[in-house]
């Protein structure tokens, strides 16, 4: 990664970012 | 019609976009299609749409000229969008293997529908540590008045190779962990235009992970804004 690269789980992004929805 | 997507805005509106790979059965020769990535028309619900700051996916995307910071400082900031995307890369062996024998397609087709009659261009790029790989420019199918609304296609756009050498070595990593931690670093930025006018209809930006086993293609919609 390019060293200015903030990786993305230290950014700002709502939690539901990282939760993979369950099949409908 | 009581079905309606969550991305678009007044003029034009996201019904369904896929990204498939598309093979030839050998024994009974009917074309079964695998979707790695899909969003469908949804009902309306109620919900608004959580903000993702469009700071903080910048880098992710081509910094300089037309790039999406210069993008959303052009606006309009209703039009700007963020899929996070769980890709499904789960496929069998044997599917695999047909699609190795009778050459698979990979292709990708699009839904829009809006009230003007316009001539809809698209531009996608794709991304690698936010550094543009490949642009593609493509022009919808002409609008087709269907129940009260214009519709615009994209039909079976082909992958191009940059795209399908990407997948094929992505399904070749052995875990989710991997996988993922590629796909931190690519990323798709799709922009609708009115052909004529230029003026800025969609803008989208996809990211990836990739989806656990058995669960599909799944996604998650965000609204790009800045305070």
């Amino acid at each position: 990664a390019r060293p200015d690269q903030v990786p993305m789980r230290k950014r700002q992004l709502p939690a539901s970012f990282w939760e993979e929805p369950r099949p409908a | 019609s009581l079905q309606k997507n969550l991305i678009g805005t007044e003029t034009l509106q996201l019904v369904e976009f896929t990204a498939f790979m598309e093979w030839q059965n050998e024994r009974n020769m009917f074309k079964r299609q695998h979707r790695f990535v899909y969003i469908g028309p949804v009902p309306i619900c109620g919900s608004l749409l959580e903000m993702v700051d469009v700071r903080q996916i910048y880098d992710k995307f081509p910094e300089e000229g037309g790039g999406l910071q210069d993008l959303y400082d052009q606006g309009p900031p209703q039009a700007f969008f963020l899929v996070k995307f769980w890709a499904d890369l789960n496929l069998s062996l044997l599917r695999q293997e047909s699609a190795g024998i009778g050459g698979a397609f990979y292709g990708v087709s699009s839904r829009y529908e809006g009230p003007r009659a316009l001539t809809l261009s698209c531009s996608s790029k794709v991304c690698s540590f936010g550094k543009q790989m490949v642009e593609k420019l493509e022009t919808a199918e002409p609008a087709q008045w269907e129940n009260g609304r214009f519709v615009f296609h994209i039909n079976r756009s082909p992958l191009c190779k940059y795209l399908i050498n990407f997948i094929r070595k992505l399904r070749t990593l052995p875990e989710k962990q991997m996988m993922d931690s590629v796909l931190e670093n690519f990323s798709i930025l799709q922009v609708l235009r009115d052909q004529e006018t230029q003026e800025l209809l969609l803008c989208m930006a996809f990211v990836f992970e990739v989806s656990a086993k058995e669960r599909g293609s799944q996604h998650h919609i965000y609204r790009l804004g800045r305070d």
